[in-house]
């Protein structure tokens, strides 16, 4: 049974697709089989593995839509035992698409249950809204993980977010809980970075991982490059922060 | 008349609250009467200018949902000449809800019209999506500003935002145009900044401001003060780069 984890936070530009991207990848390099799910319409999990959208002839978008199986949009992405399951710009019109079916929350945790056995882990990335799209993402997850900046506006939807998750897990999904909160962007040098993680800290306190990603541009130029950032560069500090992710996150899933 | 310049990107963390706060109060202290709209449901921009939410009586929820005066919205925030119409977590709900109203493009642009005599400028803060939310601050708005971070994925995007601009021009808004690309959190250090900052002046010319908006901390720490930069502190960078971006979009607005 695969352990189904969604990457969410609304406010935009925390690290999400950074963190779906690296932490997929991490887990395939650690010998799970391992699936990233990309369900934002914007499609950076897609480009930031080097997929060109031209490319792609089934997409999330049709698995959600039009039913197809999500076994017939599987992409390779250059590690072995991982896997993508691509967006393309259709997906902007799902969120309104999506009101007609009667189980509109439930297309994506329909459409994974019949993979459920092909992967150790499935790593969904979801875009900066509380829109159906996200939902469903909730809908189908077991764990949520948290990605949150160290700035300032990035406490402010926090609480706006848990009540989601609450919410989605007393009418839709009562498996789903907060596997941590993730702190990204971490700067050690200024003020700010301290005050939002001991406030983070306050709050959440042991769900917050260990693990604090720190700043660093070997990290935002790996994208450009097409590949996650263990096979850009191994031995940047974005590596070793996300490679000691990975194993917090297979202590927790797998301790059990 | 009002000018009233949208601030849009469907990317999420790249500088549209920040610009939209600081362009108002640059504004404002030259001597024009700005205001800025909230129609973020994560209320970013309303928090960033210390207005506490649990103190609003009246919102951009209420205006576009209940067809509440906008005149009745309009908070102060500190400077003299700037006021905020602002927005609290009830709009994270108004995607669906305006789907009801035959004018659900409009509501927005139908509010502002009873105070276009009041202000010399509206400046029009967005969610990170192309959703109704946006399409009615595109439809509002005479000229839209795309703040652009110095970033691989930031380019991804502009493609899908420009042809959503251009659909509304031609079905809802024939005034809309594209004022200006503003590049944000530039970091000179970097090849990327500089590759990303070429990319975009390739592709837009000189429809990209020539004020870039450095990485500054001294800017995101300002909101935890509920201030703009040029309250917060007026020597920094960040003060001076919107500073620079204020005189021109004014030079571009009044010089016609
Ligand atoms: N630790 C880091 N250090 C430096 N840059 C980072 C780091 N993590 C992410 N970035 C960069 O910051 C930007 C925002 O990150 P990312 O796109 O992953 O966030 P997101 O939450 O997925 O955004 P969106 O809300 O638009 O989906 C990207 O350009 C990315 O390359
Ligand atoms: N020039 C800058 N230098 C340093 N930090 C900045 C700069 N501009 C913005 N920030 C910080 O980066 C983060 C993202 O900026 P901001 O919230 O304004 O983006 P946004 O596009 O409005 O995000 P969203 O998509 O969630 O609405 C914030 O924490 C902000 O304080
Ligand atoms: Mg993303
Ligand atoms: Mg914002």
């Amino acid at each position: 049974m695969a352990r189904i984890i969604g990457i969410t936070n609304q406010k935009g530009g925390v690290g999400k697709t950074t963190t779906a991207i690296n932490l997929t990848a991490c887990l395939a390099a650690a010998g799970r089989r391992a699936l990233l799910v990309d369900m934002d319409p914007q499609g950076n999990a897609t480009s930031g593995l080097g997929v060109v959208k031209a490319s792609i002839t089934t997409s999330i978008y049709d698995v959600l839509l039009d039913g197809v199986e999500i076994s017939r949009a599987l992409y390779p992405c250059g590690l072995d035992n991982m896997f993508l399951v691509p967006s393309t710009p259709q997906l902007f019109g799902a969120d309104i698409e999506l009101l007609e079916f009667a189980d509109k929350e439930r297309r994506l945790q329909n459409a994974l249950a019949s993979i459920d056995d092909r992967f150790d882990y499935v790593i969904i990335d979801s875009p900066p809204a509380l829109s159906f799209l996200t939902i469903n993402v909730l809908t189908a997850s077991r764990q949520i993980i948290i990605p949150v900046q160290c700035e300032y506006y990035a406490l402010e939807g926090l609480t706006q977010l848990v009540e989601t998750i609450r919410r989605v897990k007393s009418s839709l999904n009562p498996h789903l809980d907060i596997l941590g909160v993730l702190m990204t962007m971490h700067d050690g040098r200024t003020n700010l970075s301290h005050q939002v993680v001991e406030e983070v800290r306050r709050h959440f306190g042991d769900r917050v991982f260990r693990t604090l990603i720190g700043r660093s541009v070997r990290l935002s130029e790996a994208p450009s490059y097409g590949k996650p950032i263990i096979l850009y560069d191994f031995r940047s500090a974005g590596a070793a922060a996300y490679i000691q992710l990975c194993e917090e996150v297979i202590h927790a899933c797998e301790a059990e």
